[in-house]
């Protein structure tokens, strides 16, 4: 198979500690990033339409046109609910422009779907997530039709970008040390 | 004279009148939220009991998309509810809190989902997080991009806060130091907000940069042609900048503007807090401003602003220049070593990478923002 995001660091953030593999029996929700069509229209019309020379200027795409530019070729919508399937993954919805899909899943078929995936839990206080600090790979026949995979290396946001004064004060006074 | 930013400074400081309000129903603002964040509208009035006079407001977020959970209130969901509807005033606004329902959700995917799966959504979304670029894969980073340029086409005006942390800092195999980009401020397609302080910090007066203002060039993604002249003129003309091993000067740089980002005030939990900073509050009240420059454009018949910055690099040339206050004093953070001694980039004479254009001059940028 091929890893996608062989260059993916696993990191799990300060507080989040180790809790153990994860039964095969539990579900896990994964959310596949299909591989779209028409990326390079969609460069050209963003530009149009948000260009303020462009005779396109502000005239915008409704979610039906933008899936019209985006949605997955057939092809790659066929790969890939044929390779769900036949692992027995059937509890998948997809979005409005077609180009994602969230699936449903014991850990077992995960695991097995994409060889590499170790599902433990993570918890901080209150908080429990699963994630897989193995890289996973895909069938090197899929590799062409998924951008990544989500729901297995990357934690919770950590960093919203509020910051209280005294932390600030903290800054200072470290560059005040340093200097 | 003041004891910290509140709406009335806000308003007073960026030229908003209390005429300066939304009118239309069909209008709309959001902020969105990824961790167990979660705002009370107990909270919303009773700041805009306090701190709301002088201008028509709303005291309930219209709209949650996602789980509204029930615990204490979080800093972050609350500063950005409380300022988006402090500029961007009586215009419904939306919260989207998207926590992770299930343990194996990444929370900022589940938002990317939402909307692409929703086909009416507020045209003005602020978020204050970032990661660190070199945290992502490769892959993450440029699908989420196509995700950004997905909202642009459909018109949305999607803001990301800069970050708390400068230029940043990272060591590279070797030992040496980079400046270290944060994403998605450093995306092409969102609108980039970094941070100033009162020059005076108990007065309206001009501003200098908060030197936490998230600022830099991307490492992942090129510089779009928009801010292509703006950046190099910084890049000729600055008087100091640090050397060139420490970022990537042909990548996408950011911030592309900017508003006070130090010493508000928050209630959160019913407590009025003090001394909250950072670029997650410089980002609603820009949000709150373009959401009300689409109230008025709505009203002409004109589109929304949607994708903000190719517009937002030509102002000057279009002789907007008045549209934005120049910062040019002060620098911000970076790598606390032998070399650039904790300084990276500096605010200078139109476009840097500390405030990127400036900060708001409502009624001038309203201007030339509906001019046809």
């Amino acid at each position: 198979g091929r890893a996608l995001e062989r260059d993916q660091p696993f990191r799990p953030p300060p507080g989040w500690v180790l809790a153990g593999r994860v039964s095969p029996e539990h579900d896990v929700q994964l959310t596949l990033a299909l591989r779209q069509r028409g990326t390079a229209r969609l460069t050209r019309l963003v530009r149009a339409v948000s260009e303020p020379r462009s005779p396109q200027y502000g005239k915008y795409l409704s979610v039906e046109q933008l899936r019209d530019v985006v949605q997955p070729s057939p092809a790659t919508l066929m790969a890939v609910l044929k390779w769900l399937q036949s692992h027995g993954v059937e509890d998948c919805r997809s979005v409005a422009t077609l180009d994602f899909l969230e699936c449903r899943m014991p850990v077992s078929t995960a695991e097995r779907l994409l060889p590499g995936a170790e599902f433990h839990r993570y918890v901080k206080g209150q908080r429990s997530v699963i994630r897989s600090p193995q890289p996973y790979v895909v069938p090197e026949e899929l590799a062409e039709h998924i951008d990544f995979v989500g729901g297995l290396h990357r934690f919770p946001a950590e960093r919203s970008v509020v910051s209280r004064a005294w932390a600030k004060e903290g800054m200072e006074s470290r560059g005040q040390r340093a200097a | 004279f003041h004891l910290g930013v509140m709406p009335s400074v806000i308003r007073k400081r960026y030229n908003m009148t209390r005429e300066d309000i939304g009118v239309l129903p069909n209008n709309s603002q959001a902020c969105a939220q990824f961790l167990e964040q979660y705002f009370h509208q107990a909270d919303l009035a009773v700041f805009m009991k306090l701190f709301g006079s002088g201008f028509a407001h709303r005291t309930e977020v219209d709209h949650v998309v996602g789980h509204q959970g029930q615990g204490r209130a979080g800093l972050e969901a609350s500063l950005d509810v409380e300022y988006i509807m402090s500029t961007g005033a009586n215009i419904s606004t939306w919260v989207f809190s998207n926590a992770g329902r299930h343990e194996s959700q990444e929370p900022f995917l589940a938002w990317l989902l939402l909307l692409s799966n929703m086909s009416a959504l507020p045209w003005v979304h602020s978020v204050s997080y970032g990661d660190d670029e070199d945290s992502l894969s490769q892959a993450y980073l440029q699908r989420v991009n196509v995700e950004f340029m997905k909202a642009a086409a459909r018109g949305l005006t999607v803001l990301f806060a800069s970050g708390d942390d400068g230029a940043g800092c990272r060591r590279v195999p070797g030992g040496n130091h980079t400046f270290r980009p944060s994403f998605p401020a450093s995306s092409p397609y969102v609108t980039t907000v970094g941070g100033t302080s009162f020059k005076n910090p108990f007065m309206v007066t001009a501003e200098v940069t908060d030197y936490i203002s998230g600022g830099g060039f991307s490492n992942v993604f090129p510089m779009p042609d928009y801010q292509a002249d703006a950046v190099r003129t910084f890049l000729r003309s600055a008087p100091k900048l640090p050397p060139s091993s420490y970022y990537n000067s042909s990548g996408r740089a950011y911030p592309d503007l900017a508003a006070l980002s130090d010493n508000y005030w928050v209630v959160t939990n019913r407590l009025p807090l003090p001394w909250v900073s950072g670029t997650s509050a410089s980002t609603p009240v820009v949000a709150g401003m373009l959401a009300l420059i689409n109230d008025r454009r709505l009203q002409r018949g004109q589109p929304p602003l949607g994708f903000l910055n190719p517009a937002l690099y030509r102002l000057r040339e279009r002789g907007h220049g008045g549209a934005l206050f120049d910062v040019t004093q002060g620098c911000h953070l970076s790598c606390l070593d032998g070399t650039v001694q904790g300084q990276g980039f500096c605010a200078g004479p139109a476009w840097d990478a500390v405030t990127g254009w400036g900060t708001p001059n409502f009624p001038l940028l309203l201007r030339a923002l509906t001019a046809p």
